[in-house]
């Protein structure tokens, strides 16, 4: 299972006629961008190195840290066939989304 | 009453 995966994580992922196969949440104010739900067969799962609570630091070198939802969702639509993104696994911050 | 909504989208 993904209990060992490092904490901090650079995943390349190529994207599918669906897309990348995941979810966000968050971009309001500076909170941050949060994987919230990834799709069972998609890219992102099949690349086995992402999980829901991952934050998104950046974006082919895109910083992820203060940007909208509006915006991170627009650069992972319009980023190309390939995406590299650094994550790093904040599940307990992630937790306020799925308690609103 | 949480006024923040979170929006989710797929990518």
């Amino acid at each position: 299972d993904q209990g060992d995966l490092p904490l901090e994580r650079r995943v390349l992922l190529r994207r599918s006629p669906n897309g990348f196969g995941f979810n966000i949440v968050g971009g309001d104010g500076d909170e941050g961008i949060y994987i919230s739900f990834i799709q069972t067969g998609g890219v992102a799962d099949k690349s086995g190195e992402l999980r829901k609570g991952d934050r998104i630091l950046s974006v082919n070198n895109i910083d992820f840290r203060g940007v909208t939802h509006e915006d991170a969702a627009t650069v992972l639509k319009n980023c190309g066939d390939t995406a590299e993104l650094h994550v790093i696994y904040k599940y307990d911050d992630f937790i306020r989304f799925e308690n609103r | 009453l949480q006024t923040k909504n979170y929006r989710q989208s797929a990518v």
